[in-house]
């Protein structure tokens, strides 16, 4: 997170704010609420309160302009600048301004209104921009579907205004570091020749071309994929990916979501009830047998068949020593099994039934 | 592939505003190659390379550009 050049804070710690203005894009009742629950995501967690006043001069005013609004930082028309708000102090200061411009909305489409405001009052509170992606801080519009103070963001007002005095204060999610030696993985899967790391709400990417890793919200493709996706495989023949969570699965051709989903891992794939969720899947593209870990058995799913093998499930321990009792997430590469369990990576010859190497579950990121 | 000049003279374009907007680039007047080399050009977009977690180079490159076209907050005036 960044402080403000100067660290300006506001000395008091119940403020006022004023909406001054209404976009004819959204209800006032929904833009109304929209501001609110983005004060609440601060307020949740500093001493500060906040007050609407109906008219006067509030400590932080809010409006909707377009253009050149005479505070010497015009906006740009529609796309490009959004939004920006004033650092604490007198007059315009802690003020947030809206490209009228832009269209504003309460769901997935550009812009939402609550997740833009959000990020301006941390301005307005005296935070400048921050370089975590996952941190509503971050200055590049990202809509991850839920709008949360990352920890990133909390550490940040924390640092100007303490924390707040109700002791259940909610606690902010953490971005992954994609070099932390104790990373460890919901998911992983092969896409298209690449390979997707799967963690809470982002995803990991290496590919060849782009030695950095790049890590960003798994709604960035997949809008209405749930985060903390627990398995996912490849089933290339058909080009698809599929997602599960709990008993629910999802399949993605690019970054379609296919119609008819979510549906349920019983009715079709042919679990038992007892199976309350998947935690790992590989499907072999030679074969088309699919492996479902499960805690310390796994399946064989025949995608031809499209019916479960016979004499399963088995111990993960009898076909696949070496490897412990649970899988986190497993693919398939170049003819060996990588599994995943906490920290650790194990390659894997199945037809040896050896362990080839044990590595760090990171170590596809070059750190 | 070579970059149709038109596209480069959008792109140069592009990151000058961005640099002004964003990183408080100063104009450097009309000239296009004094605006591209000018070592506050390259300056500014080291740090905005830095910032993003994007290679270093302070050249104008896809990955760059790609980040340069989102839409963001905007960082108001203040200093004037």
């Amino acid at each position: 997170f960044v402080l403000t050049q100067g660290n300006p804070r506001w000395e008091k710690t119940d403020l006022t704010y004023r909406i001054e203005n209404y976009t004819p894009d959204l209800s006032e009742a929904e833009v109304d609420h929209a501001i609110e629950k983005a004060f609440q995501l601060w307020s949740n967690v500093t001493p500060l309160t906040f007050t609407k006043l109906p008219a006067g001069q509030a400590d932080i005013m809010i409006s909707f302009v377009r253009g050149d609004h005479h505070d010497n930082s015009p906006f740009d028309g529609s796309g490009g600048n959004l939004a920006h708000a004033f650092q604490p102090g007198p007059g315009i200061g802690g003020d947030a301004h809206f490209d009228e411009d832009e269209r504003w909305t309460n769901n997935y489409r550009d812009y939402n209104l609550y997740r833009v405001a959000a990020h301006e009052l941390g301005h307005s509170l005296g935070l400048s921009h921050s370089t975590d992606i996952g941190a509503l801080m971050y200055p590049n519009y990202i809509f991850s579907g839920d709008v949360q103070l990352a920890q990133d963001d909390i550490n940040g007002i924390q640092t100007i205004y303490g924390p707040s005095k109700n002791p259940t204060q909610p606690t902010g999610s953490q971005t992954p570091e994609v070099c932390d030696s104790k990373l460890t993985f919901d998911a992983i899967t092969t896409i298209r020749g690449e390979l997707m790391f799967f963690k809470d709400r982002f995803y990991m990417r290496a590919n060849s071309v782009y030695p950095e890793v790049e890590l960003n919200f798994i709604s960035v493709f997949w809008p209405s994929l749930p985060s903390g996706i627990e398995a996912a495989y490849e089933l290339a023949e058909r080009d698809e990916i599929r997602f599960f969570k709990g008993s629910k699965y999802w399949a993605v051709l690019g970054q379609d979501v296919l119609r008819g989903y979510p549906k349920d891992i019983h009715s079709s794939f042919g679990f038992p009830r007892t199976v309350k969720h998947i935690d790992a899947a590989v499907s072999e593209e030679d074969t088309g047998k699919t492996y479902f870990f499960v805690a310390n058995k796994y399946w064989r799913y025949d995608e031809y068949k499209r019916s479960m093998d016979a004499g399963y499930p088995k111990m993960i321990a009898h076909d696949f020593p070496g490897i412990g009792h649970k899988v986190d997430a497993v693919f398939k590469k170049d003819g060996f099994f990588y599994f995943f369990h906490g920290t650790r990576q194990y390659k894997f010859d199945a037809k040896t039934k050896r362990i080839l190497s044990l590595q760090k579950a990171n170590s596809w990121f070059n750190c | 592939f070579p970059v149709a000049p038109e596209t480069q003279q959008q792109d140069v374009e592009t990151v000058q505003k961005y640099l002004e907007k964003y990183y408080d680039l100063k104009d450097v007047g009309t000239h296009i190659e004094r605006r591209r080399n000018s070592g506050s050009v390259v300056e500014k977009l080291k740090q905005m390379q830095e910032f993003f977690g994007l290679r270093v180079t302070g050249k104008p490159d896809a990955e760059t550009m790609k980040v340069m076209k989102q839409p963001r907050c905007g960082v108001p005036d203040v200093a004037r």
